[in-house]
């Protein structure tokens, strides 16, 4: 038996949407620990992983580890049908090949529930290890999601470098080239607008900006965002979920041929 | 020239 109650059930809404273009389907397992997934997309270029913690849901019952098969556009079909106040909780019983959502409206008023069938995926569990990085990037994510978008309206790659000047995005394409620079910035008031880099070794890395930009559809979940840049990893750009856990995107780099 | 790299190769299945 599963049930866990989300109060603030727009978060499971936002992570359907930044997920959804993604990966098509994936297993959403179920531990003491939370709600977790782990999937690549279909060319295996990119992982993403969610952690949602037991204690960030108002009630969490998993009597035993489970893992539920989805179809994240299904499922996004119906997370739509939940009010962005809505309360959601997510039930299965053991063995059963379905799951239902529970929408709650914050007065009480309104109760639907929505049973989705499951689907059994063969999936790839990957080890991912810690790993020190050469340089970790924070910044505003709504000015990361701009800059990827006016990256890609010129060019199809973006280059992310970290020296002691800063970070740049550099593109190139048939009609130009474009460089942005980001400077440290700790000076403002919010700590949310701030810039930090954090550099132990300079490091410049190619990735696909088409991933860069399904990326930052999290973007409504956190309003910082933290880059992570290793020569010999795949780039890490999580958003923190508030005081649940992450949603953190991996990006195998383009390799010079 | 470049090449797409693969998450496969930097990360092993458990």
């Amino acid at each position: 038996m599963l049930e866990l109650r989300l109060v603030q059930g727009s978060l499971l809404k936002k992570v359907l949407e930044s997920v959804k273009d993604l990966v098509t389907d994936a297993n959403f397992d179920c531990s003491a620990t939370g709600f977790s997934l782990q999937a690549m997309d279909s060319s295996h270029v990119a992982l993403v992983a969610l952690l949602l913690r037991s204690e960030g849901f108002e009630h969490y019952r998993c009597d035993r580890n489970l893992s539920m098969g989805m179809n994240l556009n299904n499922m996004s079909k119906m997370l739509k049908c939940a009010g962005n106040d809505d309360i959601i909780t997510i039930k299965a019983d053991d063995g059963s090949d379905t799951v239902t959502f529970m929408f709650e409206s914050p007065t009480q008023d309104k109760i639907a529930d929505f049973e989705m069938k499951l689907m059994d995926i063969d999936s790839e569990h990957l080890g991912i290890p810690e790993a020190e990085y050469h340089a970790i990037v924070r910044m505003p994510s709504a000015e990361f999601a701009r800059i990827c978008k006016d990256l890609s309206s010129i060019g199809d790659t973006v280059v992310i470098s970290v020296t002691k000047e800063g970070v740049k995005f550099s593109t190139r394409g048939d009609i130009g080239t474009a460089n942005i620079v980001c400077r440290q910035n700790t000076s403002v008031d919010k700590p949310e607008e701030s810039t930090i880099i954090e550099m132990n070794e300079p490091v410049s890395l190619t990735f696909a900006l088409r991933y860069m930009n399904s990326f930052t559809k999290a973007t409504p979940l956190a309003n910082s965002v933290t880059i992570s840049l290793s020569s010999e990893l795949p780039v890490v750009v999580e958003y923190k979920i508030a005081e649940m856990g992450y949603i953190r995107f991996y990006l195998a780099p383009k390799i010079e041929d | 020239d470049s090449k797409q790299g693969n998450i496969l190769s930097f990360f092993k299945k458990v």
